[in-house]
């Protein structure tokens, strides 16, 4: 009888894989280990849901970015988008070579402002730049 | 586009559990700066929004909401890279005018002890709204304001000279007068009410009581009462530690 050729497994390693092998959007969706590759979501950040629409003038809401799903940036954790792309840039700038890119990161981030009223009725308006992610590397 | 209109989908989206949500939000609006949601004093939404500060503020917020990417030319000279901007209405307004001898003056007072820590001036105007004197006709104005650096019980305070502007007694609009000079002495001493103080002379060196002048104080309508507005410019950027 023959016997049909075993399926060989890939081989376990604990390397960092290539950057440039990172799983991307449109590939095999579950990587060797199960684990859903990180993926970018949008969430949009309502003050009106949090009720803090009276000391917010304005805007009334915006949209923010964030990952969701195992990265295999070391750090292994889930953070939000503004986290994520500040966090991981800079340790990757710091450490090129032993942290890659992580797949989700950012390649075009914004600003954003908000205008709202301070407990003594003054009003400020607040930029952040490079806060919110509008591209990364995910798609 | 953060102005609220939310874009289309791009990609496949999950929804969050309304508690994860709370907390995602939460935190991201903890990395803007608004850690907490203030008390404000009672002050019903509706009064306060046609206040002059509140529309002026609106302005700059679209104006700066407009300029996303970095290089698209700064949209006004006052806002340049400020990363904060805060507007300031006055507490207090003394008047040293009808029947009281020259020189006259109006003087108003500004809590300043909200200013975050470790913020750099770039820029501060103190707005004034003047209508047309009905008192004086034909006449050129100096309009002058100095900070009140320090007050004594028995004699004229000591002043800071810091902008002056000339105009026909005539005109009407929002007269903006350049405080900057000041801003170094105000973080230096937190706890001290900011005061400016606001003369008024003819070209022959007569002084003219700022209210006959047409320069409206805390009796204005709501839309054109005095207010300071502050640039600030962050030395430090927050980054929060991963959870």
């Amino acid at each position: 009888a023959v016997r049909p050729l075993k399926r060989r497994q890939p081989k376990q390693t604990n390397e960092l894989p290539h950057p440039n092998k990172l799983p991307g959007i449109f590939d095999d969706i579950h990587s060797s280990h199960g684990r859903q590759v990180c993926r970018r979501h949008e969430l949009y950040v309502s003050f009106r849901d949090l009720g803090w629409l009276d000391w917010v003038i304005a805007p009334q809401g915006y949209s923010a970015y964030y990952c969701e799903g195992e990265c295999t940036f070391p750090l292994d954790s889930c953070m939000n988008a503004t986290n994520h792309a500040i966090l991981q840039s800079l340790v990757h700038l710091m450490k090129p070579d032993a942290v890659p890119k992580a797949c989700c990161a950012p390649t075009k981030l914004s600003a954003t402002s908000v205008l709202y009223y301070d407990s003594s009725n003054n009003v400020i308006l607040r930029k952040h730049r490079n806060m919110v992610v509008k591209a990364c590397g995910c798609h | 586009s953060s102005s609220g209109s939310r874009p289309q989908h791009s990609c496949p989206q999950r929804r969050l559990g309304a508690r994860e949500r709370r907390d995602m939000q939460r935190e991201i609006l903890a990395v803007l700066g608004l850690p907490g949601r203030p008390r404000l004093r009672a002050l019903p939404a509706a009064a306060r929004l046609p206040a002059s500060a509140p529309l002026f503020m609106l302005d700059l917020y679209h104006a700066m909401a407009g300029d996303d990417d970095e290089d698209a030319g700064s949209p006004g000279r006052r806002l340049g890279r400020a990363d904060l901007v805060m507007s300031f209405v006055n507490m207090v307004e003394r008047d040293h005018a009808l029947g009281h001898h020259e020189p006259h003056w109006k003087e108003f007072r500004f809590d300043l002890t909200q200013i975050p820590a470790g913020e750099a001036v770039t820029a501060a105007e103190f707005r004034i709204y003047k209508v047309p004197s009905t008192q004086i006709f034909n006449t050129t104005l100096h309009i002058s304001v100095f900070e009140v650096v320090q007050e004594h019980s028995n004699r004229e305070s000591d002043l800071f000279f810091l902008d002056l502007q000339t105009l026909r007694a005539g005109d009407e609009g929002w007269l903006v007068l350049d405080v900057t000079a000041a801003s170094d002495r105000w973080l230096l001493s937190r706890n001290k009410d900011l005061g400016l103080r606001i003369h008024v002379e003819t070209l022959d060196g007569h002084s003219v009581a700022p209210g006959l002048a047409g320069l409206l104080g805390r009796q204005a309508p709501r839309s054109r009462q005095p207010f300071m507005v502050t640039f600030f410019r962050a030395s430090a950027s927050t980054i929060r530690a991963p959870r």
